[in-house]
């Protein structure tokens, strides 16, 4: 199982 | 000048503990309206938001905004000089190196001073979109601690399952497999309720490690809220009486 990474969601500000 | 005296200081010592072990340096941005952080975990699958309104300090100043770049672990270190039972006050001037903190007992009449040197922090700061969840589950804090507690001793990963009748917690591990189920209770003892909202089913896993870390926040609220899209990641929410919400984002796990 792979751990996804927040920044692939959220873009930076 | 930024100012602002928080009267039950244990909560703001509570918040530093619940946080210390997914961040280290943190921007702490401060506003005329209140203070607000948002910081990701170093290996960026986790992330902590604090809001705090100025309407829950006894007094609150703040004439600009100002960015006050602290050590997490060190502001930890500072805490542990505060009793339990001590107001706290928070100080910076304009430009300033070093924040200054103030622990006052006003039974005992002892007050504890420090000035905390601020840092540089060259942080990312992401963009969260607003989210309409699908499912949200409002759970007693300390049931979700001890459940994320008692499976991370059997396997590293949870799957959670909303639909609308349950909420369900599943691990599969070299143990063997299994699963805690919470259906919707709206009994009259508020502390046993689980209130499930699910207008679409959700089933993502998540490492139980970083649940764990966050409920560490579980003594700042009597409930934890668990917020789910199939497409996004977890929210888990502490709201802080009167005074705001903590709230910890975390990626889920992809099966390969």
């Amino acid at each position: 199982m792979q751990q996804k990474a927040l920044t692939s969601f959220f873009s930076s500000a | 000048m930024f100012e602002a005296k928080l009267t039950e200081g244990l909560i703001l010592k509570k918040i530093v503990e619940s946080i210390k072990d997914i961040v280290t340096d943190v921007n702490i941005d401060i506003s005329p309206s209140g203070i607000s952080l948002q910081a990701m975990d170093s290996s960026h699958v986790a992330l902590v938001s604090l809001n705090l309104s100025m309407d829950g300090f006894e007094h609150y100043r703040a004439d600009t905004n100002m960015v006050l770049g602290v050590s997490i672990a060190n502001l930890a270190k500072v805490m542990k000089l505060a009793d339990n039972n001590d107001q706290i006050t928070l100080q910076a001037d304009q430009e300033a190196t070093h924040l200054k903190i103030i622990f006052e007992n006003p039974k005992t009449e002892r007050t504890t001073e420090f000035n905390l040197n601020l840092i540089t922090i060259d942080s990312e700061h992401l963009a969260i979109p607003e989210t309409e969840y699908s499912s949200v589950v409002t759970i007693n804090s300390g049931e979700f601690s001890k459940i994320c507690k008692e499976l991370f001793s059997l396997s590293e990963t949870v799957q959670i399952t909303t639909n609308t009748d349950y909420v369900q917690f599943s691990v599969e591990g070299e143990v063997g497999s299994g699963q805690v189920r919470l259906g919707h209770n709206d009994s009259e003892k508020k502390e046993d309720q689980t209130i499930l909202e699910v207008s679409e089913s959700v089933q993502q896993q998540f490492a139980i490690r970083y649940l764990n870390m966050f409920n560490k926040a579980s003594t700042l609220s009597s409930f934890t809220r668990l917020c789910l899209h199939q497409e996004q990641p977890l929210v888990v929410e502490f709201k802080i009486d009167n005074l705001g919400v903590l709230k910890y984002f975390l990626a889920p796990k992809i099966s390969d």
